[in-house]
């Protein structure tokens, strides 16, 4: 098993409902 | 001109090159436009699952965070948009909740948190994440597969619904013990109206599309357990609603007939090697009116056996199915009122709840334990049918 050299930088992530509402907004955005 | 000189696959290291600008063209290619029944059918079991994780490794290794997150966020909503405008197609719901749970136990297996490293080989060890902490987005694919199961559900529901009562109320498999003699002309009349009907081959038929689909996708056998355990409630609660529901359900005969169709579908079980599904299980409050249609309904005695039978029906069930039973010939005879309240009374200390009907729309809880695969990163080749060379194999 190999260890970790280092900590890994923590990626905060939205919600799944939040990430929609992205989603959404991007493709009204669009023409 | 440049010569392509192949390279052994231990000088890969698992990963996928792309450009932050191929993006979009990675998802339309490999989500959105993918057919599951047409070049899908041939690739590796959660292949665009494997695809997808070997470009996130390597955006993780430029330590490009950005790319990271736009990876995953556009795959998440991509997968979600692929799915509502294939939404009741099982196939397409079956292939990406294999996958997107395949990609889940990718970003677990490749953590490095030790917990989920302990099947790896050295090699798979290697292929850890560097740079990021992804369990944030573990969480966001988990409440994606949660979602993608439900619309399973609601999916293959709408599939079975059709074919439920039919199959495995009307339809009578086993010959003359309705009651009514199958002469020739009654026979006639039958093999017409039985064109176009559902039988229970057709629910068994239906079983093993499903089965051979999900089969394909690769879909985690824990996991294909609980959709199957899902199908059989659906079916035995459909089932036994419209038995409380309806007087010509409630016979001997059709007490023998629900309880063959249940030993059928109980042996597609153990054809499938499902028994430990927990599915059989679901179709107890079934199996229990079949057989109060079909036990003596007289002394004490048989109220005493008929309640300790009785234990996954309620006592409106039981008291609906003795009321509603109804007999065919001149050997049976209706439930005495005396009868019916003996029972009750036996059973006023159960205090069950008053509901008369399942509810049919009941999704049990999922879960998707943890599944890591032996398949190593740097082998894995992609086909040129999925359009993808723009993709570099590092």
């Amino acid at each position: 098993t190999t260890t970790r050299q280092r900590p890994r930088v923590l990626l905060k992530a939205p919600t799944l409902a939040e990430m929609e509402e992205m989603n959404i907004s991007e493709e009204e955005e669009s023409p | 001109r440049p010569v392509n000189i192949p390279r052994k696959e231990k000088d890969f290291q698992g990963m996928l090159e792309y450009k932050k600008d191929d993006e979009l063209k990675l998802i339309k290619n490999l989500i959105l436009e993918l057919k599951p029944r047409g070049v899908a059918v041939n690739l590796i079991p959660g292949l665009p699952a494997y695809i997808l994780f070997m470009c996130v490794r390597h955006a993780d290794y430029l330590n490009d965070d950005q790319k990271v997150r736009s990876l995953l966020t556009s795959t998440i909503n991509g997968i979600k948009k692929v799915l509502k405008k294939r939404s009741d197609d099982f196939e397409a719901v079956s292939f990406w909740l294999s996958n997107t749970c395949r990609f889940l136990h990718c970003l677990k297996q490749y953590s490095g948190e030790e917990g989920f490293m302990k099947h790896n080989t050295p090699r798979q060890n290697e292929h850890c994440l560097t740079n990021f902490d992804l369990a944030e987005y573990r969480q966001v694919l988990s409440d994606l597969a949660i979602q993608i199961y439900q619309q399973l559900v609601r999916v293959l529901e709408n599939i079975l619904q059709p074919m439920i009562v039919s199959g495995m109320l009307e339809h009578e498999t086993i010959q003359g013990v309705s009651g009514v003699k199958p002469t020739g002309l009654r026979k006639r009349t039958s093999s017409i109206a039985d064109e176009g009907t559902y039988t229970l081959d057709s629910i068994i038929r239906q079983h093993n599309t499903f089965y051979s689909i999900m089969c394909q996708h690769g879909m985690d056998p824990e996991l294909m357990k609980q959709v199957v355990k899902q199908m059989f409630y659906i079916i035995g609660a459909v089932t036994l609603n419209n038995l409380l529901l309806r007087k010509d359900m409630c016979s001997w005969s059709k007490g023998m007939q629900i309880r063959y169709n249940v030993s059928q579908l109980e042996e597609w079980l153990r054809d499938k090697n499902l028994m430990n599904s927990g599915a059989k299980e679901t179709l107890e409050p079934l199996i229990q009116a079949a057989q109060l249609l079909q036990v003596k309904k007289k002394t004490d005695e048989d109220a005493e056996a008929i309640c300790s039978m009785c234990n996954a029906l309620t006592t409106a069930q039981i008291v609906k199915v003795l009321n509603l039973y109804t007999p065919v010939n001149e050997f049976e005879e209706r439930v005495s009122v005396s009868f019916i309240r003996t029972i009750q009374m036996r059973l006023r200390d159960r205090n069950d709840s008053p509901q008369l009907l399942m509810d049919a729309k009941h999704i049990f809880p999922v879960t998707f334990p943890f599944n890591p695969s032996s398949l190593a990163l740097e082998t894995i080749q992609i086909p040129s049918s999925l359009n993808l060379g723009f993709l570099t194999r590092v």
